[in-house]
């Protein structure tokens, strides 16, 4: 049975002219992921791979074609789990990174910590020698016109996101 | 939001994910994607978890561990998962995708979104959907 690889995009409304590029994207990734078992990786090695090419898919809501805050802005979270130890590592609200899972797994394996936040997550990149990249590089075209369109008066972003149920 | 959940040859489970968050959200908004047990799970005595939708309702329901728990009581990756995601309905109206595994190597991708673009890869096979009851696949 073993090993596998599973990705998911976002849970929600995928419109049509979106969803062939999104069914790639996460195609794609898991190919990665996959490739990286065969190659006598482990799990951890495989999901952050997988991950880190769908931030790098502006098709995806993560990394590169994050969604925008109120202000404009991108704001990432992230997280990642060893099932082997528990040990697990996270970042919030970390900004101008173009891959938040690595920096999770850095939080991991570096520190004794679980979570770390805002300006105190991108200080530790700065620390480990994780670059920090433009804010305009993880912004779309269609991340900012979305961002728009709910800043209108009766603009509801969470229905606009998730859309209706299946 | 994206995320991984996988099985090494060894049988260790791990998850991972990543989002931007809920548009327009405010400032300093954090959602589940972060928080253990909510975000994401892993434990290689039940298995791996990796969630996605309303983030407050993940978080109001644990679901990676709720799902986990589901497991550790007998149910299938596929059963617990529809129970994690019926129960966040029923309880707090939210909506949500998983994909979980166990160290089997068994693997389920479910929603209760319209959508949720999925793939996983097994024996040399590529499995794919985006739409409830999709299942496509091919040879890697």
């Amino acid at each position: 049975m073993l090993p596998v690889v599973v990705v998911h995009g976002g849970a929600g409304h995928i419109p049509k002219e979106r969803s062939e590029k999104s069914t790639t994207g996460v195609c794609s990734a898991v190919r990665a992921g996959y490739a990286v078992l065969q190659g006598g990786g482990s799990s951890m090695d495989a999901v952050v791979e997988a991950v880190t090419q769908l931030e790098n898919n502006p098709s995806f809501n993560a990394g590169c074609g994050s969604v925008l805050n109120i202000k404009g802005e991108v704001e990432m979270d992230a997280m990642v789990m060893d099932g082997k130890t528990l040990a697990s590592g996270a970042v919030s609200i970390v900004r101008n990174i173009a891959n938040p899972i690595q920096l999770a797994r850095l939080v991991m394996d570096k520190t004794s910590h679980v979570c770390l936040a805002g300006e105190g997550a991108n200080q530790f990149a700065r620390s480990m020698g994780v670059p920090e990249v433009p804010l305009e590089s993880l912004i779309t075209d269609y991340s900012r016109m979305r961002w728009k369109k709910n800043l209108e008066p009766g603009a509801n972003p969470v229905e606009c996101q998730m859309g209706k149920m299946g | 939001t994206v995320g991984a959940v996988a099985v090494d040859i060894e049988g260790n489970v791990a998850s991972a994910t990543s989002t931007g968050g809920i548009l327009n959200k405010m400032e300093g908004r954090v959602g589940d994607t972060p928080v253990i047990g909510s975000g994401g799970y892993a434990d290689n005595e039940i298995g791996a978890v990796s969630t996605t939708g309303h983030g407050e309702a993940i978080m109001k329901t644990t679901l990676a561990r709720l799902i986990l728990f589901h497991m550790e009581q007998g149910q299938s990756v596929e059963a617990a998962s529809d129970l994690g995601l019926a129960y966040m309905k029923s309880r707090v109206d939210g909506l949500g995708g998983v994909v979980t595994v166990d160290p089997q190597g068994h693997w389920a991708a479910r929603f209760s979104s319209l959508q949720m673009s999925w793939a996983a890869a097994q024996k040399n096979t590529l499995h794919y959907g985006l739409y409830t009851g999709e299942h496509f696949t091919q040879s890697i």
